[in-house]
């Protein structure tokens, strides 16, 4: 059995609208994986944060 | 003759449960070819004769995928993997003697490397066969979450086969082998349920025999993300469905989207706009050619990312929930039962596409959320607890499927290949079963 997630997260430092759109975009802390490849897991641990 | 049948020595021997399930599968095998030819010789009879086409002919039948691959691969596709899966499934719910039940399980346990001291269950005669035992419970406490509340937890014990970020709508599979989210998910966008009624219930898509396949119309789509756009985002409080959709607008890579190439997508176009409302009607007009499932536009610029976990016949067989999120509709395409394994994932070629499945679609703290269990020919059925009318690897199920083919063959429209179902909530603000981080789902049962 598998079981495939897919979602959303950001990508990057949290900008203000104008600034966002206006001025580019801002690199910061976004999504990390806390995992590799053919890493072991169990319920619960963590796959990555925000 | 009567001596002879004094001396003779009589030993019975039991026939090996492969040979079994062998031969009652090449009947099956030899079945389906003698139904596929008669299926095929009515059609060209019908062709002939001039009877065919929508209002004479028998409409067409869900047509079975061949993958392509290997030899074995092209083995395994001939072997009637669902009927196989069924055997098999009740074979393990066949009730196992008492006192062979302890050795029996601790030689499953060794063979497949089940830690029994974190099962909640220490007394193995309490399992009447494999098959609960498979679906076993854990000791509370032996899975204890990760406490950071922005991360995203394992939902099942199991190893990691690929994990990354999404791009061009393209789900990379081990060695570059891809496939693209549409056929994942399906590519239309998901219903959700209007009505409010008491957790857990769900709302059967009464019309699931055939949708479009291609995306919503552009029109309905930005109008019904126009009044909702940029809410704060906080907790389940998220831009509504899947409208606004531009993935890497604040990062200026917009090339990375799959939008079609317009001049409205060009990025030197993207910072012009200096007013909000400007802003708005251009990215309303960019979402009308997004995918349903790109990330959605809100204050911070989001990407999609996807995990695959592979869950080994000695795991812990039952999911969890990997985030606080909202469920909001589910779909099940009855597909194949190939087997998951890594070197099939391998060699197989979209091989989560022609599996059966049930795509648990939703929204969580930063957007879309999806949540697939894969099944195998080992692991028969998914069971979803807040899902009680789920069925899959179900004969009834398949027929259904088949039924819907023909319906939509009859309408002149392609199949969809799903059947659809929205959750409804006691509060109309969450539109759809809530879940808990951690939270058990439901599981995989043999059979």
């Amino acid at each position: 059995s598998t079981i495939v997630l897919v979602f959303e997260a950001p990508k990057g430092q949290r900008p203000s609208f104008d600034e966002g759109y206006q001025e580019g975009k801002r690199e910061g802390p976004g999504w990390e994986w806390n995992i590799e490849p053919g890493q072991h897991v169990k319920v619960g641990q963590a796959l990555g944060q925000v | 003759l009567r001596a002879a049948l004094r001396s003779t020595k009589v030993e019975w021997k039991p026939i090996p449960v492969g040979l079994g399930i062998a031969s009652l599968g090449v009947l099956q095998f030899y079945r389906i070819q003698r139904r596929e030819q008669a299926r095929q010789e009515e059609e060209a009879r019908q062709t002939a004769g001039g009877e065919g086409g929508q209002d004479g002919g028998k409409p067409k039948k869900r047509q079975r995928v061949r993958p392509t691959g290997p030899w074995s691969v092209q083995i395994m596709s001939t072997l009637p993997l669902k009927a196989l899966s069924r055997l098999w499934g009740r074979f393990n719910e066949l009730e196992i003697p008492y006192y062979l039940r302890v050795p029996g399980f601790k030689l499953y346990s060794f063979v497949f490397g089940v830690n029994l001291s974190e099962v909640s269950e220490p007394d193995l005669h309490a399992y009447p066969n494999l098959a609960s035992f498979f679906y076993r419970t854990l000791k509370p406490g032996v899975r204890p979450l990760d406490p950071n509340p922005h991360a995203v937890l394992s939902p099942a014990d199991g190893k990691v086969i690929q994990f990354g970020t999404i791009e061009h709508g393209e789900v990379e599979q081990v060695k570059g082998v891809t496939y693209s989210l549409d056929s994942l998910l399906g590519s239309q966008k998901p219903k959700t349920s209007g009505t409010s009624t008491p957790s857990g219930n769900t709302t059967p898509d009464t019309n699931i025999a055939s949708s479009p396949q291609s995306p919503q119309p552009s029109s309905e789509r930005s109008k019904e993300g126009s009044a909702e756009v940029i809410k704060d985002d906080e907790e389940f409080a998220q831009v509504n469905g899947i409208s606004y959709t531009l993935p890497n607008l604040f990062s200026g890579d917009l090339s990375s989207s799959t939008t079609t190439q317009t001049p409205a997508t060009d990025q030197s176009t993207a910072a012009s706009p200096s007013s909000e409302s400007e802003v708005r009607a251009d990215l309303a007009l960019r979402a009308s050619e997004q995918p349903w499932w790109a990330p959605s536009f809100t204050k911070t610029p989001t990407a999609l990312y996807y995990c695959v976990v592979y869950l080994a016949p000695g795991d812990y067989h039952r999911f969890h929930s990997p985030v606080s999120w909202v469920v909001e509709s589910r779909r099940h395409f009855a597909g194949e039962l190939y087997s998951v394994s890594p070197y099939l994932q391998r060699t197989l070629p979209g091989l989560f596409t022609l599996n059966e499945r049930v795509v648990l679609l939703g929204r969580w703290r930063w957007g879309f959320f999806s949540y697939t269990p894969v099944g195998a020919t080992n692991v028969g059925s998914i069971v979803i607890n807040f899902d009680k009318e789920l069925r899959t690897n179900s004969l009834l199920t398949d027929t259904a499927a088949d039924r819907a083919a023909e319906e939509a063959a009859r309408r002149g429209e392609a199949y969809s290949g799903f059947a659809e179902a929205t959750y409804e909530s006691a509060s109309p603000l969450l539109r759809g079963h809530a879940l808990k981080r951690g939270e058990e789902m439901g599981g995989f049962q043999l059979g």
